[in-house]
């Protein structure tokens, strides 16, 4: 029998242009295939096998950490432009990992397998001791928030009813009592000043999303709501890409049914499009 | 370190994990 070379991968160092280049490629199909939460941008390549791929071409295999942007996956901006969620503010972590295949000097991404984690209390506390930690997304308080904050953003709306798609993070403010929310919202066919039963209203086929955050603040009995909502450009209605890979992204966060389905942003936009904020 | 004669220097290894762009969480 002919002696058969056993194969062999090829060691880059983390930091070569070649797995920059891998992990820039994992990171936007990643964010392009997010359907809750946040975008996250690339953090640290932890490690990188190149693997030859018979007849030809190569298969990069990488660990990758990223980190969660405060930019939300239905927001149109592009990443590089979005702001890394910072310590104080409880950073989210990424831990993926990514097969890509290279042909004719160009990537695909042929498997990713991402896990989200908040970073722990002690880690917060360290850098601030007051601030607020990650509350459960299905916190009875958290809830009442979103539902009270879109209330009263639909109550100021004199365009379409605007529905419930996601509640993304929340935290609970002890000192003065508040919870502070963000949320993905979607226009449906209704008028907001004409709405009776919510339930009837559909969401848009040309989708348009929004991001929302608020803070719900209780004061000597009262509640005040401060909502402000940014609403990103109309999707245009596009057959959904089949999956050419594997994306499955965890959270350790409590996830929270989103009342009304949220599809994958369409091909994202290469330009910003946002109109607001409106409220 | 001084290798000994019939030594092979070792090969610098690729270093790996790479840069932190933000902070470690």
């Amino acid at each position: 029998a002919a002696h058969v070379p056993e194969m062999t991968y090829r060691q880059l160092s983390c930091d070569d242009l070649e797995t920059q280049q891998a992990a820039q490629v994992a990171v936007d199909y990643i964010n392009s295939h997010l359907l809750h939460g946040y975008k996250h941008t690339l953090n640290q390549i932890d490690q990188v096998k190149v693997w030859p791929r018979r007849p030809f071409g190569e298969v990069f295999e990488l660990e990758i950490d990223t980190l969660e942007t405060t930019c939300h996956v239905l927001d149109p901006t592009p990443v590089a432009n979005c702001t890394v969620r910072q310590l104080a503010e409880h950073a989210v972590e990424g831990d993926c990992d990514v097969r890509l295949l290279r042909q004719d000097g160009q990537f695909s991404v042929t498997f990713a397998k991402c896990d989200s984690s908040p970073d722990s209390a002690e880690d917060v506390r360290k850098v601030c001791p007051d601030c607020p930690l990650l509350a459960p997304l299905n916190d009875s308080r958290v809830v009442h928030a979103v539902e009270a904050a879109l209330a009263a953003f639909n109550a100021q709306n004199n365009g379409s009813y605007f529905q419930l798609v996601e509640i993304s993070r929340a935290q609970l403010v002890p000192l003065p009592v508040s919870t502070r929310v963000e949320f993905a919202v979607a226009a449906t066919d209704c008028v907001a000043i004409q709405v009776t039963d919510a339930a009837k209203c559909n969401m848009l086929p040309e989708k348009q999303y929004g991001f929302c955050k608020a803070t719900v603040t209780e004061n000597l009995g009262q509640e005040e709501v401060a909502v402000t909502c940014t609403v990103f450009q109309r999707q245009p209605v596009v057959p959904q890409p089949q999956p050419d890979g594997l994306v499955s992204i965890a959270s350790t966060s409590a996830p929270v049914d989103p009342p009304a389905s949220a599809s994958p942003p369409a091909s994202p936009p290469a330009a910003p499009m946002v109109v607001g904020p409106m409220v | 370190p001084v290798a000994k004669p019939g030594m092979v220097a070792a090969a610098v290894l690729p270093s790996c994990p790479g840069r932190i762009r933000y902070f470690k969480v």
